[in-house]
C-alpha cells in the first residue's frame, strides 16, 4: 500500500535532504514509483535533483495554498520513477500566509490525497523547524523518518521532536508512527559518533535502522552536480549505505 | 561602543551555535563583557554553556513576550565576563504567539536596549529559519555574523539570507550591516571545501574573515561537557581558530 513519509528533524544540517533524495532514488531504482515533496524554502532537494530555479512552476507553495492541484505541480527529475514537487522562494512566506487560512494544518494532507493512487512512496523533505510547514507534513504523513547526526547537539533535540510527533498523533493524526531513525554522518574514527549511536540504540531499540550512513565527501559533492550520490558515484560508501537502507526499509515493511 | 551581533543563517547545522559560544568566550577571555542571547528553541547554546534545563528561568521567551526584563532573565555561565539569556522550551511557541502582538518585530530590540549600558558585545544565536525569531534578532542587531559551512547546499542559501538582510535594512533597521562571514568546518583535504571558500571570497571579498574554522572533533565533543571548546581543549585546532577569529574581529573593529 502507498506510504507517505515525512523526513523531519528540527535540528539543522543532520541529513534530512540528503536522506530524502538518496533514499527516494534508491527505491525508484528497484522499481518503486516515488514522489519527493520539497517543503523547505531553501529548496535543497530540488537543487540536489537538478531542477533549475526557473523551471519549478508553482511548486509546494501552490499546493499548500491550494492554487494548484498535485498534477499541476509535479515535475520530472530525469530519473525513472522519481518525481518531485519542487520548492520555490514563495514558500518562505507560506507559514505566515497559512496562519489565517481554514484548516491551516491539514492543507498538505488534503493536497496529497491523490498521490496515494499514483505513487508507492511519497517523501516530504521538511525544513529545520517545528513550524506550520513541518506540522503540515506530520499530519499528511503515515510515518516519520528521523535522520539523526551522530553528534551531541543532535541528540538533545530528539526528545523535543518525539514529543511533537506524539502530540500530533493524539490531536490530528492517530496513525502517525515512526518509520525509523537513521544515524547519519557516522565517523567510526571518532568516539563521539560511537557514543551517540550507542545512546540512541539504547533508548530507542529497533526503531533505529541497523544501516548507518557514513560521513563521505562524495555525498556532499553530488548536489553541486544536481544529481543524487547514487548517480554521481554509485560505488562510494555513502551510495552503498543508502542502497542498503532502502533494502532494510523494504525488508522491514514486508515483515510488518 | 557596545555592539549587538546576530549570528544567523537559515541553513541548518552550519555552526551558528558553535560560533556564538566560542567567539563570545574568546572575547570574554580578553576582558570584554559579553552576553549571549539564545533565541533557538533547541537551546543548544544554553546547553553548550552548561545551563541545566531546570535552572534557566524565564529566558529569552519571557524577554520577547515582555513578561520579564533583561535583568531578570540573565544567567551566569561560570565563565568570567560571559553571561547568557537562556532558551526554554516555551520559545518553540513564541513565533505563533508573537504574530498577534503589537510591534511583533521590534520586541527584542526594545528588550535589549539596556544591554548596551552593561556589555561590550551581545551575540544572538538564531534558529535555522528566517521566521519571526530571526527577524527580531536582525532588527535588534547592529550587524550580522554569518557562519557558512564549506558545503554546496550552504552556499545556495547565502543569497536568500543576504536578500532578507537587505530588505530589513530598508524597512526596519537602516544601520544593519554585515559584521562578517565565517567559513566553518573547513577541511583542507577535500576539494569541495576549497572550492566553496574560493567561491565565497570571490563574491564577497573582505566581508569574509581570513580566519577559517577547521573541522575538528574536539569542537563537537565540548558541548557534551557543557563547556566551550576553549575550556574543554584550549590547544585544539578549533579553539585556536576561534581565538584567532576573536582577534581578527577586534582588529577589524579598531580599524573601522
Ligand atoms: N553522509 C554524509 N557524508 C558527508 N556529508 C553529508 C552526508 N550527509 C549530508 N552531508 C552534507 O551535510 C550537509 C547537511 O546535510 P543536509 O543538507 O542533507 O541536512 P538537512 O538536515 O537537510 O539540513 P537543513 O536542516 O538545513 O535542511 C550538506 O552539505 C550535505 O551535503
Ligand atoms: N569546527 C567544527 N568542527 C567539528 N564539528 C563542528 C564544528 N563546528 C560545529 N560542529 C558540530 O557540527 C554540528 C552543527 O553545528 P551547530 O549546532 O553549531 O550549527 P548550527 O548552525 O547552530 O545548527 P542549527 O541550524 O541546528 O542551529 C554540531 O554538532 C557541532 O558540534
Ligand atoms: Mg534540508
Ligand atoms: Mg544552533
Amino acid at each position: 500500500p502507498p506510504r507517505i513519509i515525512a523526513v523531519a528533524n528540527q535540528k539543522g544540517g543532520v541529513g534530512k535532504t540528503t536522506t530524502a533524495v538518496n533514499l527516494a532514488t534508491g527505491l525508484s531504482c528497484v522499481g518503486k514509483r516515488v514522489l519527493i515533496v520539497d517543503l523547505d524554502p531553501q529548496g535543497n532537494a530540488s537543487t540536489g535533483l537538478g531542477l533549475p530555479r526557473a523551471a519549478r512552476g508553482g511548486g509546494s507553495y501552490a499546493l499548500l495554498l491550494g492554487s494548484e492541484s498535485l498534477g499541476d505541480v509535479v515535475c520530472e527529475t530525469g530519473i525513472e520513477d522519481l518525481s518531485i514537487v519542487p520548492s520555490t522562494t514563495d514558500l518562505a512566506g507560506a507559514e505566515i500566509e497559512l496562519i489565517d487560512l481554514e484548516e491551516r494544518t491539514q492543507r498538505l494532507a488534503r493536497a496529497l490525497a491523490p498521490a496515494r493512487r499514483i505513487y508507492d512512496y511519497v517523501f516530504i523533505d521538511c525544513p529545520p523547524s517545528l513550524g506550520l510547514l513541518t506540522v503540515n507534513a506530520l499530519i499528511a504523513a503515515d510515518s516519520v523518518m528521523v535522520p539523526l547526526q551522530c553528534e551531541f547537539y543532535a541528540l538533545e533535540g530528539l526528545s523535543m521532536l518525539l514529543g511533537t510527533i506524539e502530540r500530533l498523533r493524539q490531536t490530528h493524526n492517530p496513525q502517525l508512527e515512526i518509520q525509523g531513525i537513521v544515524l547519519t554522518m557516522y565517523d567510526g574514527r571518532n568516539k563521539l559518533s560511537g557514543q551517540v549511536a550507542a545512546d540512541v540504540r539504547g533508548h530507542l531499540g529497533d526503531k533505529v535502522y541497523n544501516t548507518m550512513i557514513p560521513r563521505n565527501v562524495r555525498v556532499s559533492e553530488a548536489p553541486s552536480h544536481g544529481t543524487p550520490a547514487m548517480f554521481y558515484d554509485h560505488r562510494c560508501a555513502g551510495s552503498l549505505a543508502y542502497m542498503e537502507l532502502a533494502g532494510e526499509m523494504l525488508r522491514r515493511e514486508a515483515g510488518r
